[in-house]
């Protein structure tokens, strides 16, 4: 899932931070 | 809510239009003198924010979340210039003229889009917008038909198909109840028969956003170019 990082990390809900 | 109850008598609808968020508002490009080029750079920033917006939404529908992430990945990796497009369909609803209404300050006709390299997408736009302005859309049915859009993959790796499948179905069950409602039994049908056109100019303007990146070497955000990408 390396290629499609943003949108796994939106919908796992991550608190981190996300680089748009 | 802003919606007259009378006009809301479906739960889930009703929870899909509370959990919108409200219309984005284009931000003026100033990175070039370049006038076509800053239209399309802004046009690109609006559609990357309401893809975040757009994925924040679908979190919300009822059924989503408890699909698999590999499902709900390929769900939204498939269907969402298709939701964003009847989010554009539904704006210029209300429009005069030949525009296409992508934000309330972000209005494009013929020549901006042409200048923009965004020609054959105005002309696949308008033919859409005017299949949806002609049917007179409502609120709860735009909301629906975004949901549906996302809901309606042809991803060839569905996790779990029983799943999508039972999600696809509420969604439907919503929209069929919501029309029988309105004493308005053709319309479900109708909006499930736009569904082709939808898809066809989505896939239309995920070549132009990426034709545009490719060869123009147009910079896009990150999370625009993934979801691009993932096509």
């Amino acid at each position: 899932k390396e290629k499609h990082k943003i949108l796994h990390q939106l919908l796992q809900n991550s608190t981190s931070p996300v680089d748009l | 809510s802003p919606f007259p109850a009378h006009a809301v008598r479906n739960k889930l609808i009703s929870h899909l239009l509370l959990t919108e968020s409200a219309p984005l508002a284009a931000n003026q490009d100033d990175s070039t003198n370049d006038g076509s080029l800053r239209t399309l750079l802004t046009l690109c920033d609006l559609l990357n924010r309401e893809l975040l917006v757009l994925i924040g939404w679908a979190k919300q529908i009822p059924g989503f979340s408890g699909l698999s992430l590999v499902d709900q990945m390929s769900l939204l990796q498939s269907g969402w210039m298709e939701a964003l497009l009847v989010g554009v369909a539904w704006r210029t609803q209300g429009a005069s003229g030949e525009e296409l209404v992508f934000a309330g300050n972000l209005r494009l006709d013929k020549a901006q889009c042409r200048a923009a390299g965004l020609a054959d997408l105005y002309e696949a736009l308008r033919h859409l917008t005017a299949k949806y302005q002609a049917m007179n859309l409502s609120a709860e049915e735009a909301a629906v038909l975004k949901a549906v859009a996302l809901a309606n993959s042809d991803a060839s790796l569905v996790d779990c198909p029983d799943s999508v499948q039972r999600f696809q179905d509420g969604l439907h069950e919503a929209l069929q109840d919501y029309e029988s409602s309105r004493r308005e039994q053709h319309r479900a049908g109708r909006l499930l028969m736009s569904l082709p056109l939808l898809r066809q100019t989505a896939d239309r303007a995920v070549e132009a956003f990426l034709r545009l990146h490719r060869h123009r070497r147009v910079p896009l955000h990150k999370l625009l170019l993934e979801m691009l990408d993932a096509k």
